[in-house]
């Protein structure tokens, strides 16, 4: 499964819709203090499944939709979306039906094809987040297992969040690995 | 359970063992169970030399020393089960420009095997070094905008709050 | 005892506002003493606004933003009761080069008042902001010399390991 | 009280002699990772009096003596030397004997003049370290004191060691108000 790339809107300061291609490679993230590009990738971590708002520096979950500044009221709605790519037999059954598929016929070549996937994560005030994936409704359990499966996740070895690797030098060897054990 | 754990223990030691080298140029270091007869209550200690340097627990290395070991350590547990997307948050921030150097070669080896890292930094080398640079602007208070940028704007990019 | 307490807290908190508005060229920010009546048992929440954004507590706070209102807690205390030298040891690692602007201007004023400072750093714009420099080296491995060093061969120094 | 130069020689990386000049204004220290600049913050905080190893990074005093590497020895011994200069007034009067005296006379006019005291602390392994000033022997307390009264000393508000800023982060409430309190 290969990710291609993350669309945001309303999502913390990213109030306006933005995409970040994910190509192949090194992809540098660049910008002054505050400017949102940690906010970038907690709308990553926040769409393959993460529930702790305290995980997303958020007072409660609904914190994440755009809260409003100098000159423009809050927003009620934050949404963000996930495209995927991959082999059709990496994708759990249940998430796999509704999108477009380009594989052929059914049986064992179905099983075959490549699938594109659009996770999207949208959350509305006072009425909680919900998951779309192909535009059909799933549980936040499916969705964190397929990336589960993938190998990534919100707390995976492969996202290291800012002040992290410090975490990990500071913890006492008990907890170092526990920190360990999470992401492996 | 308790195979299981040595097993994947086993793995990622090895795996660090190798990337510290990597990462330092030479020098070597292990991990260690530790305080406990059940390796399900033990703790992970980790011990490094850096080159020319003696053998010490982590608490006794210099800054920028310990979070190029952590990353090697990071990387090792990575690598025993590599994903198809690395996100790297402002990680280089203690490290000199030798170091930024050959860890940016390791990501660079990584990304061969087919992982697409996203590498968030303010280091001019790491920018240096990446195929692409995207930026973030805040041109209006407080709204993020996502812009696709050269090096030599990224130069600018970051120069202005 | 609680009457001391709470007017060096004022003394502080007077400080750090201007502070904060200082480094960031902007935006307010104060402290708050919290969760207990007994003032010698409370906590102290510090409440930040960078310009243009919303008042939140410093948790909230990006990387970057965290720290700067950090140093400028920091240095209000500093200010309570000025010390002849004062030691900053890579503060400037996760700012950008605005904010380290700012806070190089605001350390040549401290500086104005008679405090010798020695800053240890790796960021570029610091090292061009500085009086002059001292460069720490290992040409024998394990073995630290101390040189004198102009701008441009510290660029080269901090190049190599 | 002004301080003028920091002398070492054995202390960790240091093993040769080095004199760092305390100037007035901004000095920068710069070097790779791991070259010996915190070192030198280490050096300076020990002679003011820090009493703790762990705030050394140290597991016991002794280990701030220089180890050995490839090609060279460990040492025996460790010396650190804080050239001071300032109003004969600011210096405890237990200290200020024994020194370079700029003033001239007794009395009310010796109180008013300027000297010079040189700080040095000594450590050898198995023998404990132990304080002189001005080549006379001296307590630790009176040399803690010295310093507490120019409102430096190896935990004030002026020394702000590597990752001390994160810790202040981290602190919850309660602690942070305790960091606060140590160093006012
Ligand atoms: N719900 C929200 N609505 C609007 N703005 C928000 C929201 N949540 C966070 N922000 C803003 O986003 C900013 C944080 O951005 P972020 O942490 O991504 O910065 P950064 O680019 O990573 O900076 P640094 O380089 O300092 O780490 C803060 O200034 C904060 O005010
Ligand atoms: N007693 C000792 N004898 C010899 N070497 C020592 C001793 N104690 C520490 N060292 C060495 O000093 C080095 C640490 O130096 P220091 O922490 O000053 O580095 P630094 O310049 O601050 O680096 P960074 O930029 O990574 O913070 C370590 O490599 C360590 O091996
Ligand atoms: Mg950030
Ligand atoms: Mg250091």
């Amino acid at each position: 499964l290969q990710f291609t790339s993350l669309r945001l809107s309303g999502f913390k300061s990213f109030v306006e819709p933005a995409e970040l291609v994910i190509a192949p490679g090194l992809t540098g993230i660049v910008g002054p203090n505050g400017c949102g590009k940690s906010n970038l990738v907690e709308a990553l971590r926040w769409v393959m499944g993460e529930s702790s708002a305290r995980q997303m520096r958020a007072g409660e979950m609904e914190d994440v939709i755009f809260g409003g500044c100098a000159g423009r009221p809050a927003r009620t709605l934050a949404e963000v979306t996930l495209c995927l790519a991959g082999p059709r037999n990496r994708v759990p059954a249940v998430l796999r039906a509704g999108g477009p598929d380009r594989g052929e016929g059914s049986g064992a070549a179905a099983e075959e094809g490549e699938v594109e996937l659009d996770v999207r994560r949208r959350i509305e005030r006072t009425k909680g987040s919900n998951y779309r994936v192909n535009g059909r409704e799933a549980r936040a359990r499916d969705v964190q297992l397929l990336f589960a499966d993938a190998a990534s996740g919100a707390r995976s070895a492969a996202m290291v969040t800012q002040g992290q690797v410090t975490e990990l030098i500071l913890a006492r060897p008990a907890e170092r690995r526990l920190l360990l054990d999470e992401a492996a | 359970g308790r195979e299981r754990l040595a097993a994947s223990f086993a793995a990622v030691d090895g795996h660090f063992r190798t990337l510290f080298s990597r990462l330092f140029g030479g020098g070597q270091a292990y991990l260690a169970l530790s305080e406990a007869d059940d390796p399900l209550e033990a703790g992970l200690e980790i011990m490094a030399c850096p080159p020319g340097k003696k053998l010490q627990v982590l608490s006794l290395l210099s800054g920028g020393e310990q979070v190029l070991t952590a990353l090697a350590l990071r990387f090792a547990v990575f690598l025993t089960n590599p994903a198809p997307v690395c996100v790297l948050d402002e990680v280089d921030a203690p490290l000199d420009d030798a170091n930024v150097d050959r860890f940016c070669s390791l990501l660079s080896e990584m990304a061969s095997y087919g992982t697409r890292f996203l590498v968030i930094t303010h280091h001019r080398m790491t920018m240096a070094r990446m195929d692409r640079l995207f930026g973030v602007t805040m041109a209006e208070r407080g709204v993020s905008q996502l812009v696709s940028v050269d090096l030599q704007r990224a130069e600018a990019l970051r120069e202005t709050a």
